[in-house]
């Protein structure tokens, strides 16, 4: 029965930006995300792939893989990528030009901000279903722990903790701020 | 584990050997370099939280099983993508509802009293809290954000294994805590240093040291998180653990006590302003598995199941 399922699996699916993305922001960008649940051949592999685009001036919000590391490669532009290990420090503060590749362990936070008009990347991830955990945004960690723990985690009052849960209402890309849109 | 990690002639029974003071707790660990949790591949350590104390939220590098050796408290967990299914009424509804809310006392009350006053009450939305007590198994996966909080006069302690050998860890073996807050010391950067230096990487174990001690935010340049998080500089310093009394740790005391949405339990007690929990919920009730008389007509436990004719109907 082999050939009824390896030798004729499907092991081809295209992420580039043509692509329908799953994440979409006309003034932010795109990501299209790829897992077995998308191309089962993947779940042999245990091994997924991510492709974005941002825009000039747009963020990809502070997050962390759950569930794998991953090797992220510039395909064109240029960005700043912050990334922090569990001690809180910075292992990397720079930029990742198109041909460079960067290593981000599992678990450590990294956030991407588009220096030039349309950054793209391509990040290859160690598990067949690699998962996110948002460090910002609506639906981020923040928001899902109760506003008291909060104010008592970060010894703040209940209004800077109903800030911090609700002042941002992207999820996963943020746009440019206006005076950065209209200085582009 | 390694090669010969587990060629094992002895074993020993271990006592933690770091110990790490907390404002409101301790945390001690168990050398995860030791031979025996290598070839075991997982890492122990035991937390112990006072009254009224917040153990600060924290993920780790592998799956943790948490068993509560004593006290009861709360926790909860963030699953990342989950929706906020623990809202808080509308005033009227509140009024209307059974709803209990947990220690309310002291500041955080008159907070929330000069809010509802100024007409700009906010009505607050989490993920699941739960309620935690004597001998509970808490299952935490791998990265998955947890907190917990004493609200009783018993100290809580709290045994907990990390099981770094899973496949869900893809870095190396040695246990990793990733706080979202605080400035404290990471309760295995010790071990991880001791494992930098033995394999005579000096310099940069220094440079560890001394920049040891924040949190997953304080990594990020102001900028980054003021443009993410659309707040302003004061709440990021906040976050970044920049405040002049950020030396209190991984567990720290809540004055006045939290309050959140938890719903109504069944039994229940007030006691000092705290409502404390007698008997376990209706859901683990219904699971709770029911005797049943077996052929040779002793008792025996066997889960109702559903189509068996049970002590218990629906």
């Amino acid at each position: 029965g082999l050939e009824e399922t390896i030798c004729t699996a499907r092991l081809r699916q295209n992420i580039g930006s043509s692509s329908s993305p799953d994440i979409y922001n006309p003034e932010a960008g795109r990501i299209k995300t790829v897992t077995s649940f998308d191309l089962p051949a993947l779940r042999w592999l245990r091994l997924s792939a991510e492709h974005g685009t941002l825009h000039r001036n747009a963020m990809f919000v502070p997050h962390y893989n759950l569930n794998a590391n991953s090797a992220i490669y510039a395909l064109r532009g240029r960005a700043r990528l912050q990334v922090v290990n569990c001690n809180g420090n910075t292992v990397f503060d720079g930029e990742l030009e198109a041909g460079r590749v960067l290593i981000v362990p599992q678990n450590f936070a990294v956030a991407a901000k588009s220096m030039s008009d349309r950054f793209q990347y391509v990040s290859f991830k160690t598990n067949d279903n690699a998962a996110i955990a948002r460090l910002a945004g609506t639906q981020s960690t923040l928001s899902g722990v109760p506003m008291d723990v909060l104010a008592a985690t970060y010894n703040m009052d209940r209004n800077e903790a109903r800030q911090l849960k609700n002042n941002n209402l992207y999820k996963f890309l943020v746009p440019p701020r206006e005076s950065e849109r209209r200085a582009a | 584990p390694q090669q010969n990690e587990c060629q094992l002639e002895q074993l020993n029974a271990l006592e933690p050997d770091n110990r790490i003071e907390s404002e409101g707790g301790i945390i001690e660990t168990w050398n995860p370099n030791n031979r025996q949790f290598r070839c075991a591949g997982v890492a122990l350590s035991r937390c112990t939280l006072q009254r009224n104390s917040l153990r600060r939220p924290f993920y780790s590098n592998a799956p943790q099983e948490i068993f509560i050796q004593q006290g009861s408290g709360y926790f909860g967990m963030v699953f990342p993508g989950c929706p906020e299914t623990f809202e808080e009424p509308q005033e009227s509804e509140q009024r209307e509802s059974r709803r209990i809310r947990e220690s309310v006392q002291g500041e955080s009350r008159r907070i929330r009293e000069s809010e509802q006053g100024e007409g700009r009450r906010f009505r607050d939305s989490h993920q699941k809290v739960n309620r935690f007590r004597e001998g509970d198994l808490i299952a935490v996966p791998t990265g998955t954000v947890f907190w917990m909080y004493n609200d009783q006069d018993t100290p809580v302690i709290a045994v907990s294994l990390i099981d770094t050998g899973s496949f869900q860890n893809q870095l190396d073996e040695m246990p990793r805590r990733f706080y979202l807050a605080g400035n404290q010391e990471q309760e295995f950067l010790q071990y991880q240093q001791q494992q930098v230096r033995g394999r005579g990487e000096q310099r940069r174990g220094r440079e560890q040291q001394e920049n040891e001690g924040g949190n997953i935010f304080s990594g990020f340049k102001r900028d980054f998180l003021e443009d993410a998080l659309n707040v302003n500089r004061h709440i990021v310093d906040r976050l970044q653990g920049r405040n002049e009394d950020e030396e209190k740790g991984a567990i720290v005391k809540v004055r006045g006590g939290l309050s959140f949405v938890t719903p109504p339990e069944r039994q229940s007690r007030h006691q000092g302003g705290s409502i404390i929990e007698e008997d376990e919920d209706e859901e683990d009730e219904w699971r709770r598995p029911h005797h049943q008389k077996s052929r040779r007509g002793e008792e025996e436990e066997r889960p109702c199941r559903r189509g068996q004719k049970c002590e218990r109907s629906n």
